[in-house]
């Protein structure tokens, strides 16, 4: 989806009889609009466009191909390597009791990616139940208890106890026999120090395998610092972009890979259970350059 | 001496970059910047100016003049009006996904119940797991009655029962909660229509994220487009939002922004002020 412009500045370059300085340097300044329209970060974009350029003009073309074909070549490695050469699974031990941990911003879209989450290991085989360990949001474990209802998987909440962790660690105890559990928390953003600090905690206690989180597509400029800071507090094991069924190219999930290290696992697709893919980074770039 | 073009060109591509980095729009930042040029363009200044400041300054009135939209809205004087008229005044929430519409609802009533107002809520979000729960359990903390139907049910006829519930029993306010929806799927956006036309709103409000990015746009202006909205409230201003997605929604819609979500409890909400974006952005 960081697309269809850059398809549009490609084919300019194609059409363009001999590739140099100057059409070079067209190409990256058109990329990094693009670029910066899908919302990645504006210093990645920079540097990201110099890296682009250096290489572009300097490096010595493999013998056989059109240069043109290795400026594109160039374009596609440096994102693609930003996202992760192959797909990353999420990874599921057999035999023991895997403990997935979602975090995130307020409304990102945690707790339907959690149901989601669910449905996909069911179909898969797996045991799952589901822990809300959001203590905050009003109507938190009505949402994630419906979500569960669809697919006949049990959820374990508290309305009356206003501790995370004892929510947690009640429903860890009471789902010792499954395959996987998977824990909802409340959403919560950088500058929330005591709400960051409760994330902290909660992890210590519950000792996850995975800390997924979840960020929305349509973030801006800000999804960097904030996937960052979530990762200093609690390390983050891979992320889940969501909605991005809508027209957001999700540009700020890139930003945030590049910030945190963490993979992208899944991508949401719409508000369904059945809504989530498994995130492929060489297709996400091919149909991102068209 | 007269502002040259190639010695301003420099200095508005970092303002550019600056407003991209606080996420204003692309497309937006572009237009801005378009202006500030011709704006600009054979001012004549002293030889000792400071460049960079006279274009600062030259910017942030092109801001300013940008919120100052065609129409003011004032909740309270609208509320007021309808009053005086003996009807409901109806206002409806509209926005994508998880931007803060219920939560910023509850805000609304708490605000109008401080200044003596009743009001009841409706909750025409007919689709979302737990979406009755939620609205439900904030109109018990906050006193209010609640309209609601089954899930699945029609969205538009919770907020007529919600209307006529108000009428007869001279409620001042009715405030309609909707489905989240992504501004490009056209059946929920057709169905948003349905309501506003069923319903008749006095005022139709966008609520927006301020962590959005580029993509504030495209829902500003579809949602403009499919229902005419009357302004905005953007939220999550708390979460070290840096206010670009406040001048984008203002471009793109020519409407105003009536109130900041600066939280999650009842009384996290300012009233919008442009200043302070603004001077957050050019400082
Ligand atoms: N279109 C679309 N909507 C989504 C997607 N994922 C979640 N949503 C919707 O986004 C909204 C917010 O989702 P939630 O799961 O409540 O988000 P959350 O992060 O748990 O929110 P908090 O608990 O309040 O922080 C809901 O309306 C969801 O249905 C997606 O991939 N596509
Ligand atoms: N930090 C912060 N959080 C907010 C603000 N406004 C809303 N939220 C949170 O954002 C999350 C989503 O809020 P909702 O009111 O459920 O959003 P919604 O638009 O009704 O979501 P859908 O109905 O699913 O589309 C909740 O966790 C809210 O507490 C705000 O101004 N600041
Ligand atoms: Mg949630
Ligand atoms: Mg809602």
């Amino acid at each position: 989806k960081l697309g269809s412009s850059l398809y549009e500045s490609l084919k300019k370059m194609f059409g363009a009889a001999v590739v140099d300085e100057a059409v070079v340097k067209d190409l990256i300044r058109d990329l990094q609009r693009s670029l910066l329209q899908a919302d990645v970060n504006v210093r990645l974009v920079l540097d990201l466009s110099k890296r682009m350029e250096e290489r572009a003009l300097k490096e010595k073309v493999p013998p056989g191909i059109p240069r043109k074909e290795h400026v594109v070549k160039v374009v596609y490695e440096e994102i693609v390597r930003l996202l992760g050469e192959k797909p990353v699974p999420l990874k599921v031990t057999p035999g023991k009791r895997n403990v997935f941990m979602f975090i995130g911003v307020q409304g990102s879209g945690k707790t339907t990616t959690v149901a989601k989450l669910a449905r996909y290991f069911q179909k898969r085989g797996f045991k799952v139940a589901l822990i809300c360990a959001d203590t905050f949001r009003a109507g938190a474990l009505a949402q994630l208890s419906q979500l569960a209802a669809q697919i006949n998987v049990p959820v374990y909440g508290d309305e009356d106890e206003k501790n995370p962790v004892k929510i947690a660690l009640e429903g860890l105890k009471k789902f010792e026999k499954y395959d996987i559990v998977i824990v909802d928390t409340a959403g919560r953003h950088k500058d929330e120090k005591s709400l960051i600090e409760e994330m902290k905690i909660l992890q210590e206690e519950i000792k996850p395998d995975e800390i997924i989180m979840v960020i929305d597509g349509t973030m801006g400029q800000q999804a960097a610092a904030q996937a960052k800071a979530f990762h200093e507090a609690t390390p983050i094991g891979s992320i889940v972009v969501a909605k991005l069924d809508g027209s957001a190219r999700g540009g700020g999930a890139l930003s945030a890979v590049a910030a945190t290290g963490a993979p992208i696992k899944f991508i949401g697709t719409g508000e369904k259970i059945d809504d989530l893919e498994p995130f492929d980074p060489p297709r996400f770039v091919g149909r991102l350059l068209g | 001496t007269e502002l040259k073009p190639e010695e301003i060109r420099e200095i508005i591509w970092e303002f550019k970059l600056a407003l991209i980095e606080n996420d204003v729009a692309v497309v937006v930042a572009d237009h801005i910047c378009e202006q500030l040029e011709s704006n600009l363009a054979g001012l004549k200044i002293g030889r000792f100016n400071d460049k960079r400041k006279i274009i600062k300054e030259a910017l942030r009135e092109t801001l300013l003049k940008l919120f100052e939209t065609p129409n003011k809205v004032d909740l309270i004087e609208i509320v007021k009006k309808k009053q005086v008229l003996k009807e409901p005044c109806v206002i409806i929430f509209v926005g994508i996904n998880g931007t803060g519409k219920t939560t910023t609802i509850a805000k609304i009533a708490n605000l109008l119940l401080k200044r003596g107002y009743s009001v009841v809520l409706a909750c025409s979000d007919t689709f979302r797991a737990g979406s009755i729960e939620q609205l439900e359990q904030h109109a018990k903390k906050l006193g209010v009655h609640l309209i609601k139907h089954r899930y699945g049910s029609d969205a538009a006829a919770v907020a007529y029962d919600a209307v006529q519930y108000a009428k007869t029993r001279g409620i001042n306010v009715v405030l309609v909660d909707t489905a989240g929806r992504m501004q490009t799927n056209k059946n929920l956006m057709a169905e948003m229509e349905k309501i506003i036309r069923v319903v008749k709103p006095d005022l139709t409000i966008f609520v927006g994220d301020a962590l959005t990015g580029n993509d504030a746009v495209s829902q500003a202006e579809e949602f403009n487009r499919y229902v005419d909205i009357s302004g905005s409230i953007l939220t999550k201003m708390d979460a070290d939002a840096k206010g670009g997605a406040a001048i984008s929604i203002v471009y793109v819609t020519k409407k105003p922004i009536l109130f900041l979500g600066v939280g999650q409890r009842y009384e996290d909400m300012e009233l919008f002020k442009p200043d302070l974006i603004i001077n957050q952005l050019l400082n």
